[in-house]
């Protein structure tokens, strides 16, 4: 299954 | 105090108008060098960043740094009321930081139009990302295309389904779908050279062959906004979101860093 993934798995929030 | 002139239909209008579909509140950020933008859409799946360096404007001045939260939505509903030959000015002075001022002045002087648009608390929609001169290396593949066939191929792609792979080695780039009624494969030869020509895909950097799942409807927002602009660069790396890059001027930038599909 396909999921879309979030950008804060990437970057962090500030 | 901070102050920025331009004509109505210029470059910043036309990108604010095409980011509506995903943005509606940003965190504009203004220096002396410019002025900058980052916003993210309400899914988290987008970031946009972009820098409209100071000579881009008819004219431009920023005394001191200033950082505030603008409903982008409001702001441009503002802008469509201006008439064509309008000179709009935007405004912040520094004994009032709850509003922005924005002017409308007719060519020929004789008519004046000032609004005050509230500022409102956009911290949330901050990321902390890298300098892009750190992250640009992190990138597997790199490659240019002009951005009319970006578009075009987004466009013929979701006819069949909601999502693309992209997939890029040395001998090809390509766009791919497949839907419950067919499947579309579009394919680009590329050029290999650091200086692209305007009409042709080119493969800039290439660290190893990669491919990437997106939502198109993410991918038509980024479309829209890089038809202002010949030229769209596509960044692609299974550790960073995808890229898709429209530069402005010398050393201006619109970014968008969009979240891949994984598979779970």
């Amino acid at each position: 299954v396909r999921k879309q993934s979030q950008l804060t798995a990437f970057f962090a929030s500030t | 105090m901070f102050e920025l002139t331009m004509a109505k239909g210029s470059i910043l209008q036309g990108v604010l108008e095409a980011i509506l579909d995903l943005v509606n509140v940003a965190n504009v950020d203004c220096s002396s060098k410019g002025f900058s933008l980052q916003a993210l859409d309400t899914e988290h799946v987008v970031f946009l960043s972009l820098f409209f360096p100071s000579e881009v404007f008819r004219s431009y001045r920023c005394d001191e740094d200033c950082s505030m939260g603008i409903a982008i939505a409001d702001m441009v509903d503002l802008l469509r009321a201006s008439n064509d030959g309008d000179i709009i000015t935007i405004k912040v002075t520094d004994q009032n930081f709850e509003d922005i001022t924005i002017t409308f002045e007719s060519p020929d002087k004789t008519k004046t139009t000032d609004m005050d648009l509230q500022l409102v608390d956009a911290r949330s929609h901050r990321l902390k990302i890298s300098e892009w001169h750190d992250m640009e290396s992190e990138y597997q593949a790199i490659f240019c295309m002009p951005s009319a066939q970006f578009m075009l191929n987004c466009k013929s792609l979701s006819v069949i389904d909601d999502d693309v792979v992209i997939r890029v080695n040395e001998e090809v780039i390509s766009f791919s779908t497949k839907g419950k009624s067919g499947c579309v494969n579009i394919s680009h030869v590329p050029n290999k050279t650091d200086n692209p020509e305007k009409a042709s895909v080119t493969l800039t950097h290439m660290r190893g062959p990669v491919s990437l799942t997106l939502n198109l409807r993410y991918m038509k927002s980024c479309a829209k906004v890089s038809t202002l602009f010949d030229q769209v660069k596509i960044g692609l790396s299974t550790k960073l979101p995808l890229m898709v890059e429209c530069k402005i001027a010398e050393k201006g930038y619109i970014r968008y860093f969009v979240a891949p599909k994984i598979t779970e």
